[in-house]
C-alpha cells in the first residue's frame, strides 16, 4: 500500500492487453 | 517589465527572508550589494546540469504495454493515455486505486515521508497537487530542503507537461507554481532525474540530487515522457541500480524519466493485471 499513485486513463490497445496477460504476476 | 524594456535580466532590491519570497521571479535572497555572492552561488547551483528543464505538450493516445530485457533491466513499460495523480487518505494498493478512479493503468507514486511499511501516514517528500486539491501542498519540512533542491518537479495540466528543478525556499506558495504553468492540475517531486532529452544521466548526476540509496539494487519505478510527448511509466521486474535503470530507459527511447519510490512500494498495474511489484 502506498499514499500516492500516478494513474492513466484512456483506451487500452488490444494487443497490449494480450501481452500483459503473459506477464501478469 | 525588464523583458518589455529590452533587458536580459533584472533584480529586485527589496530586503526580506528568502522563504517569504512572493514567487520564483521575486526571490528575497540577495540585495543588490551582494551580486558577487549571487553569481558564486549560481555557479554552484548549476553544477551537474541540474538546471535542465523540460516543457512540451502531452500527446494522448491508446495505452500500450511492452516488456523487454534491456541493459540487464527487465523492463515493463506502459505508455499513452492521460495521466492523473491520486493521494490516498492513508495508504492503498495501486490496483485498488485504478479500480476506484475508473483508470485503466497505474503505478506507485513518489517518495513518501514515513517509509515504515506499517505506517498509515500519507505525507509525501516534496510538494504535491492532485486535481482534487485547490492549491499545491508545499513541503514545509525545512530540514530536508537542502537535500531536495534541484530534484525534478513534475507538473502537468490539460495542455502540457513540464519538469523543473525544484527550489524549496521559493516554491512555498501556490502562486510560485502558477508562474510555471497557469493551468497546472497535478504535480509531484521525483526522486532523481534519470533521463533528459533521451540521454541517461550519469551516476554522479543522479547522486547530485538523488538520495544516497539511489544506487542500491531495487525494483525501480519511473514516470516520464517519450520522444512523442506521450506519458510513459514503468518498473523493473528485477533489482537494479538507478544508473542501470536510466541507461535502459534511454535505450528504449524514453525522453524524460524521473525516479519514483522504489522497492517494496513498486507496483505497476494494467487493468486487473499486476505486472511488477516490490
Amino acid at each position: 500500500p502506498i499514499p500516492h499513485a500516478i494513474l492513466l486513463k484512456g483506451e487500452v490497445d488490444k494487443a497490449s492487453e494480450e501481452l500483459a496477460k503473459k506477464d501478469e504476476i | 517589465l525588464a523583458r518589455i524594456l529590452g533587458y536580459k535580466m533584472s533584480f529586485t532590491i527589496a530586503n526580506g527572508l528568502a522563504e517569504e519570497s512572493p514567487g520564483i521571479l521575486e526571490v528575497n535572497r540577495y540585495v543588490h550589494t551582494r551580486m558577487e555572492k549571487a553569481w558564486e552561488d549560481r555557479d554552484k547551483a548549476i553544477k551537474n546540469g541540474v538546471t535542465y528543464r523540460y516543457e512540451a505538450p502531452i500527446t494522448v493516445g491508446p495505452i500500450t504495454y511492452e516488456s523487454e530485457k534491456v541493459e540487464g533491466c527487465d523492463l515493463r513499460l506502459i505508455r499513452g493515455g492521460m495521466p492523473t495523480t491520486f493521494i490516498s487518505d492513508a495508504r492503498q494498493g495501486v490496483s485498488d486505486l485504478v479500480k476506484a478512479t475508473g483508470s485503466q493503468a497505474g503505478i506507485n507514486g513518489t517518495f513518501f515521508a514515513m517509509a515504515a511499511i506499517k505506517s498509515t501516514d500519507n505525507r509525501l517528500v516534496g510538494p504535491s497537487k492532485t486535481p482534487e486539491m485547490a492549491e499545491v501542498l508545499p513541503d514545509m519540512e525545512t530540514t530536508r530542503w537542502p537535500k531536495l533542491r534541484n530534484r525534478p518537479l513534475v507538473m502537468w495540466g490539460p495542455y502540457g507537461a513540464a519538469i523543473y528543478p525544484y527550489q524549496p525556499a521559493t516554491m512555498v506558495q501556490d502562486r510560485a507554481y502558477r508562474e510555471g504553468m497557469l493551468d497546472m492540475t497535478d504535480c509531484f517531486l521525483g526522486g532523481a532525474w534519470l533521463v533528459h532529452q533521451g540521454m541517461a544521466r550519469t551516476r554522479e548526476q543522479i547522486l547530485a540530487t538523488g538520495s544516497s540509496d539511489s544506487m542500491d539494487y531495487r525494483r525501480r519505478a519511473f514516470f516520464g515522457f517519450d520522444m512523442d510527448g506521450r506519458p510513459i511509466c514503468g518498473a523493473t521486474y528485477n533489482s537494479v541500480t538507478s544508473e542501470q535503470f536510466a541507461v535502459s530507459l534511454a535505450e528504449k527511447g524514453v525522453s524524460e524519466a524521473v525516479l519514483l519510490d522504489s522497492g517494496f512500494s513498486t507496483s505497476l498495474v494494467l487493468g486487473e493485471k499486476i505486472l511488477a511489484s516490490g
